[in-house]
């Protein structure tokens, strides 16, 4: 047993799409993979970006974007660099 | 699916039929308007067309197994390029391995020379975008970039069960019952508003469950050892709260996923996990990199993983993803390769590693790169196929091939 620290990411669970999820037809296999990058680091961001850059960004934002592409936030591991997004299908 | 959001880039992995590139125009709209990054291709944000700048885009997938089935311009590579083309004004489109086997695209941009680092907004009548304008773009590229991404197909069908509900659902059983006998729980503080849960956990879970071959004795998906309550219910007793996420929590552990990246080298790492029913596996884990002497707390970066399994026989396919780098007082390269092939036994994989070409990665010795190059040839039971070097300005991509012996 560890004990983690301040820094450990914690996890949020969005029951209203991960509770009743029907995989049934949604696989096919090889995933599409894009990344796309606004500066060379984290510490670089252009003049004018907001503190926090894209992290800024709410959660509910995102969301539009993602139904454009048929995908449903089922949880979010947010951490201070990063926050990871599992989603459906 | 997947996505990882950092101050200074976006990554989207999506699976399945996911029209992922129809996402592309909002993205960069959001990063303008919702994050502030500079626009480019237009005279404010007034304009509906304003979209931000990139710094550089990468797209890549391996072939589709069932390309009629994609959607939108999913359905081929040379519909995927155009529709990145018509974006993007500097773009190159390659594709890596076996035009008659198993083959990779890429997708990438690249920065481009700016003589004010400013094209006149709105003056191309596409409002194309361009990517990496070198002036407008300040600071080097991150240390120990490098994107690991093994793609493994033909998975050994027997393993695969584990990444079904069912079977999943027997051995959650057999845990719930070997937890309860050693007094261990599996969650604490457990937080519930109106639609969202946030759960900490705060203590391990037992990996050393017991399997439970639920495709010979006929065990129930929703039912554990109670038959009146549905599995998610009694694991909501042990703090964990969807389906979903419970099972793939104890599926993380049984197939020996958790210990890619173990708590005794890198202890604050977190993985969430989502087993899909009837079957198919998604995970993502965040990786603080380790505290050393010379990495303080402020200095500590955030590493991700990301998996993703489609265990039927017919299309069976799975992913990992990292750009936890190798070595540096964790696990090397190759001991991550191994391992996570022997959690999939695929009959063939392709392992693409794609490097920054850092000041901090040029001074490894000829030897030190050479060796690394070797204990990635290696991979016990499989015979690589193909090693295909690509040069790129600032990256190194090194794509290998293999087959089972």
């Amino acid at each position: 047993t560890f004990s983690p620290s301040e820094g450990t990411p914690h996890l949020t669970i969005n029951h209203d799409v991960a509770a009743d999820l029907d995989s049934t037809n949604a696989f096919e296999g090889p995933e599409k993979l894009l990344e796309v990058w606004f500066a060379p680091n984290p510490n670089a961001l252009p003049e004018g970006t907001k503190p926090g850059g894209l992290k800024a960004v709410k959660q509910d934002t995102w969301v539009g974007m993602l139904d454009m592409v048929n995908c449903k936030i089922l949880s979010v591991l947010d951490s201070e660099h990063v926050d990871a997004y599992l989603l459906s299908e | 699916s997947s996505m990882f959001v950092f101050p200074h880039k976006l990554i989207l992995k999506t699976c399945g039929t996911t029209t992922l590139l129809l996402g592309l125009r909002r993205l960069l709209r959001i990063a303008a308007a919702e994050a502030g990054f500079p626009i480019h291709n237009a005279a404010s944000l007034d304009d509906i067309h304003a979209a931000a700048t990139p710094y550089r885009v990468f797209y890549s997938r391996k072939n589709f197994l069932f390309p009629h089935k994609q959607q939108g311009p999913h359905r081929s590579w040379k519909q995927e390029v155009k529709y990145l083309d018509d974006i993007f004004d500097n773009g190159s489109a390659y594709m890596v391995g076996k035009m008659n086997g198993d083959h990779w695209y890429l997708y990438l941009t690249s920065p481009q020379e700016s003589a004010d680092g400013m094209t006149s907004p709105g003056s191309a009548s596409t409002f194309k975008i361009p990517c990496g304008m070198t002036s407008a773009f300040n600071g080097a590229l991150e240390a120990n970039d490098e994107t690991l991404e093994v793609l493994m197909t033909d998975l050994d069908p027997e393993n695969a069960k584990k990444f079904y509900l069912e079977h999943a659902s027997a051995v959650a059983c057999a845990r719930l019952d070997s937890s309860v006998v050693k007094g261990k729980t599996l969650a604490e503080d457990v937080n519930m508003t109106d639609s969202v849960a946030t759960v900490k956990t705060t203590s391990t879970v037992d990996s050393a469950a017991e399997e439970v071959d639920v495709f010979s004795n006929g065990s129930g998906s929703e039912l554990c050892d109670d038959f009146n309550t549905p599995l998610s219910s009694q694991l909501d007793d042990e703090g964990l709260t969807t389906e979903g996420h419970a099972l793939g929590s104890v599926v993380s552990d049984v197939c020996g996923l958790s210990d890619v990246y173990p708590t005794s080298k890198y202890p604050d790492a977190r993985i969430d996990s989502y087993l899909f029913s009837p079957c198919g596996f998604s995970a993502n884990g965040i990786v603080p990199a380790p505290q050393t002497e010379d990495n303080d707390d402020a200095a500590r970066k955030n590493h991700y993983f990301t998996v993703h399994v489609t265990p039927e026989p017919v299309c069976s396919f799975a992913s990992f993803e990292t750009n936890v780098p190798g070595g540096q007082n964790g696990r090397e390269t190759s001991e991550i390769i191994a391992h996570v092939v022997d959690i999939f036994k695929p009959g063939r994989f392709s392992v693409t590693l794609f490097e920054a070409k850092t000041p901090q990665a040029l001074t490894d010795s000829p030897q030190v790169s050479a060796g690394r190059s070797k204990t990635m040839e290696a991979i016990k039971g499989y015979k690589r196929i193909d090693r295909i070097v690509h040069d790129f300005e600032d990256y190194e991509l090194v794509f290998r091939f293999f087959e089972r012996e």
